[in-house]
């Protein structure tokens, strides 16, 4: 609804107080009657008349154009705060150089009338609508998000996640918080697959790297080899990460493979034996489906892909276990 | 009389600048309901 169209905002104001004048005769009163102090008593009458007439229209007037700007006011907060409340719901990054100028462009003259409205009768909030230029595919993005910390031999500097997907790295950078340089990749099986991934070692434990997935796959994984290696084949040690201390600006998800639900029988083995044949073991698989049952909790559409997946890879253990 | 005159001329003009000004922000005030209601949609 274009309000401009219902609100008349060419009221033909008056803002010269000569103006008035034209009401009047040019004959009967000259432009000077005031200076003149009024001399002809019926002149001055119609003048009198006519300025008292000007005053309480143009006061009529100023009293509707309050009211309608009140009622603009309200209608404008209203909008603004739907607005937040689907911000609220969609969250996005607000780093955007656009958006801040967006907000500006947006706030600017809110804030002038705000504080030109002498009569007070309306309010307003700061606007907060920054980051709603970005697009919903990529809000769809950032509601996403899954963290995975795996834990790492000591000797293994490097900052590759094997989950079973193909991943291109397109950046690195180093962050303020953490000594240990930040990875970006980005998958690349389908140009068309929005998923990111941020792979950093953690501040508390620089053995544990935490991946970080932003996005939802469109394609299967490579294989099933592959699939069946995700995130596994590191070596799994009783130390707790904790909270990791990456921020995010949507719901995360955290898959925690370093935390086992017993702690090993033989600490020597973690060191010699390899990720794969550690799979195999039935504290792993208990600690697997834990881990995956309290991460399957906070996110229904990740626990139905991940129930999915567990329900398929029991069923082929126990085929190929008979 | 004359005070009285001038008291209305000064009231008047008040009254129209205030007038003006509200029309202003009442303008302005459309812009942004307007542009936030196409950045809604």
């Amino acid at each position: 609804m274009e309000y401009t169209s219902l609100v008349n905002t060419s009221l033909d104001l008056n803002s010269n107080p000569r103006n008035f004048l034209s009401l009047v005769p040019k004959k009967e009163v000259p432009n000077n009657f005031i200076e003149l102090g009024l001399r002809m008593s019926p002149v001055k009458d119609e003048a009198a008349s006519a300025l008292v007439d000007e005053l309480n229209r143009v006061s009529a007037e100023n009293k509707k154009l309050t009211e309608m700007l009140t009622v603009m006011c309200e209608n404008y907060n209203a909008l603004q705060n739907h607005l937040a409340d689907y911000m609220a719901k969609n969250p996005a990054p607000s780093d955007s150089t656009n958006n801040s100028s967006r907000k500006r462009k947006l706030e600017s003259p809110t804030n002038q009338v705000m504080i030109n409205n002498e009569r007070g009768n309306s309010e307003s909030s700061s606007s907060d609508e920054d980051s709603c230029k970005k697009p919903r595919q990529e809000q769809h993005i950032k509601a996403k998000i899954s963290r995975v910390c795996v834990r790492t031999e000591a000797s293994d500097t490097g900052l590759l996640v094997k989950d079973g997907y193909q991943w291109r790295k397109y950046g690195q950078k180093v962050t303020r918080d953490n000594p240990s340089p930040r990875a970006y990749f980005k998958c690349s099986h389908a140009p068309s697959c929005p998923v990111k991934k941020k792979v950093q070692r953690s501040v508390e434990d620089q053995s544990i790297l935490v991946a970080t997935y932003e996005g939802e796959h469109n394609h299967p994984s490579q294989s099933k080899h592959e699939q069946a290696s995700s995130g596994l084949n590191r070596t799994v040690t009783s130390t707790t990460l904790g909270s990791a201390s990456l921020s995010s600006s949507g719901p995360t998800i955290t898959l925690d493979l370093t935390t086992p639900p017993k702690p090993p029988t033989n600490p020597s083995d973690e060191t010699k034996v390899g990720g794969d044949r550690r799979v195999d073991t039935p504290e792993f698989q208990q600690f697997l489906v834990d881990q995956m049952a309290s991460s399957l909790t906070k996110d229904p559409s990740f626990k139905a892909a991940l129930a999915a997946a567990i329900s398929g890879r029991m069923v082929q253990q126990n085929q190929s276990q008979k | 009389k004359d005070e009285a005159a001038s008291a209305l001329v000064d009231e008047l003009n008040r009254v129209s600048a205030e007038n003006k000004k509200l029309t202003e922000m009442l303008t302005v005030m459309c812009e942004n309901y307007n542009a936030l209601q196409n950045h809604l949609a």
